[in-house]
């Protein structure tokens, strides 16, 4: 379903170059749950930005459907976001002036969907992640596990194929955390959604159907689960 | 050093009132370690930001150092919130147009350290959390938990009496985080900084002397660590 081949993605600043991702060569199949691991500037969110097409590596391809997106315009790169890829942000990426719920909901109506569909659907995964009383609040009117639940949330909404959660469970007490691992497990498992989250929560390590290691930018590591 | 007696906070939006606290009772002794934890939600964050005279009770009052902090004009508000409180946010809170160590140095330029003692204080404390790679980084050019990481360094810079960290380690892998850990354990136990901090990191929660319930804005329960 996705695939890496060769990336690399350096950054220029005034100080000196940063290389975030040396030559990564990353493939998941599609229906895979792949939990990527490493620590504190490896290089996670990086490798979700290339994935996701949110930025563009410095060499090497990345193929979505056997498509390679360095060649898709950018209609075709906009209905990717939209509609195939939900991207969970690690910093959540709200609208500050929008409610939850219009956070919720305006993936819906770029994707064209009806405004009293896209209300109901939103209300929906809101109660799923345990926000039903909080439809109205902005984020700054939201407690920083309650924005991260909205993100979630939002990035459902088109119903994606394919979920980038980037530390999702971060700001979550122990027992929230797993309701959304549980979630996003029965998305994968239900409905053979392909998930690939950043992590370093234990619990969601162990969801996982195969867990990489990746270290200073390179993939170091990789083991399979063995799941029941 | 801390108390909080009968704080209630409510918040009223149009859909409704939101009681975030109820009637807290809470208080701390200089040269604590104390841990708050709770769901999300429960009241945390609320509680950091009327012990860090960063927003008022509804009702109830907070002191520090025995003063009640409703009585301060806003000059000894800001000196308490330079000097004496370093707090770290959930969410960092770094100003997006300067540099890590900008960010560091400017609690301290506001406390009139001059510029080139502040400086080398800034990138001891900069690489104290792993990050002398980074100083010239802006936070939109760093990871997130580099970002988290400078959040920390800065509520260091003005030697504080009192640390509030919000889920310091939310955005970390478990060695960074573990870090981040023996830094305030080492901040109490050497130099008697007393250290509150919200979090659902057992790491951090079995670090610390005491630990604090909150469930629905109320305290529910409280324990001793039997610590060595
Ligand atoms: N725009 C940028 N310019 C320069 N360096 C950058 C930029 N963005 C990221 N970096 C650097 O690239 C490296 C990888 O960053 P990335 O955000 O992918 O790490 P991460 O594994 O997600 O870390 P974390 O677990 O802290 O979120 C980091 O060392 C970071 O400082
Ligand atoms: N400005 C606001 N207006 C309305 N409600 C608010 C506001 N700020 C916070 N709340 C609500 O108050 C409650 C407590 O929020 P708080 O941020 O203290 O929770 P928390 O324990 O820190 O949660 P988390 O673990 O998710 O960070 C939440 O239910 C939140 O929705
Ligand atoms: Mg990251
Ligand atoms: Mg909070």
């Amino acid at each position: 379903l996705a695939q890496t081949i060769g990336v690399t993605k350096t950054y220029s600043l005034g100080s000196g170059k940063v290389c975030a991702l040396q030559k990564v060569d990353f493939s998941v199949m599609a229906g895979e749950y792949v939990s990527i691991v490493g620590p504190s500037g490896s290089g996670k969110s990086t490798l979700f930005n290339m994935i996701g097409a949110l930025d563009q590596p410095t060499s090497g391809e990345v193929f979505l459907d056997d498509i390679d997106i360095a060649q898709l315009d950018s209609n075709e790169l906009a209905w990717l976001r939209c509609r195939k890829i939900g991207y969970i942000f690690q910093t959540f990426n709200l609208i500050p002036v929008m409610s939850a719920i219009d956070n919720v909901t305006l993936p819906m109506i770029f994707a064209g969907v009806e405004s009293e569909a896209s209300v109901e659907r939103g209300i929906d995964l809101l109660d799923q992640v345990g926000l039903k009383e909080r439809l109205h609040h902005r984020p700054n009117e939201l407690s920083g596990g309650q924005q991260q639940r909205v993100a979630i949330a939002r990035a459902l909404a088109n119903r994606p194929s394919l979920i980038l959660a980037d530390e999702p469970t971060g700001n979550l007490d122990l027992a929230t955390g797993q309701e959304i691992i549980h979630l996003l497990q029965a998305l994968n498992q239900d409905h053979g959604v392909t998930i690939i989250t950043a992590t370093h929560d234990l619990k969601m390590i162990e969801a996982s159907d195969r867990v990489v290691h990746l270290l200073d930018g390179r993939i170091v590591n990789e083991e399979r689960n063995e799941r029941d």
